[in-house]
């Protein structure tokens, strides 16, 4: 997983 | 996206109008507890700084900007536009003792130590709690109108959704999020008592009135 995470949910 | 997000997302989105209407109709926020509101607003402005940075897709950003413009339309209606009909002295939680330990532990226990990582963290720990103020309102008046229990049953339902997705998510994408999940175990069961209560009675047709 990338060390600055994308949060994709709400 | 799966279902269960799905129909999660959309009983969000039911209880926040349902909340405003409420409000907006009745003219009144009597039964409201302007903390938890304050709190929810809170929670959605910290974890939504992303909308700033990255962009998911338009049901991500248009679902976040309308989330975020109803709990301060909410706010607005209880603390500014009909404030005489809030019932201050029953809202008496103190929210400190949320506010405080949440902080710490976002700070603690996240995936990445960097501002928008820990006010997302933040954000998740503080909305697993934020309902307290209005769980203890009831609990001290003693009732609830009707229309204020839809409001928290598709609350509750939000969440007991979302951990069907992340079961969804865990088989079908290998993903999952400790965080995200503890936190939403705890909120759901913080619920259970409601849900109990909702079911043996207002889904009955009677008034959620607790035993004196």
């Amino acid at each position: 997983q990338d060390l600055e995470e994308q949060h994709d949910e709400l | 996206m799966n279902i269960f997000r799905l129909t999660g997302d959309l009983s969000h989105l039911a209880a926040i109008i349902i909340l405003l209407l409420k409000i907006w109709k009745s003219r009144s926020c009597a039964g409201i507890s302007g903390k938890s509101q304050i709190l929810f607003a809170i929670v959605f402005t910290a974890r939504y700084l992303d909308l700033l940075t990255s962009f998911i897709s338009v049901y991500n950003t248009s679902m976040k900007v309308i989330y975020i413009g109803c709990a301060y339309a909410t706010v607005y209606l209880i603390y500014a536009k009909f404030r005489a009909t809030y019932d201050g002295n029953h809202d008496s939680f103190r929210v400190e003792f949320l506010v405080v330990p949440v902080g710490g532990l976002a700070v603690l226990i996240n995936h990445t130590f960097s501002p928008l990582e820990i006010l997302w963290t933040f954000s998740i720990y503080l909305e697993s709690v934020a309902i307290l103020p209005q769980l203890f309102m009831i609990s001290k008046t003693g009732e609830a109108e009707t229309i204020t229990t839809h409001y928290l049953f598709c609350l509750g339902m939000y969440r007991t959704l979302y951990l069907f997705n992340w079961v969804w998510r865990f088989y079908f994408e290998g993903f999952f999020d400790m965080i995200a999940i503890v936190a939403g175990l705890v909120q759901t069961v913080l619920y259970c008592d409601f849900f109990y209560l909702y079911v043996t009675k207002v889904l009955k047709g009677k008034k959620l009135s607790l035993p004196a």
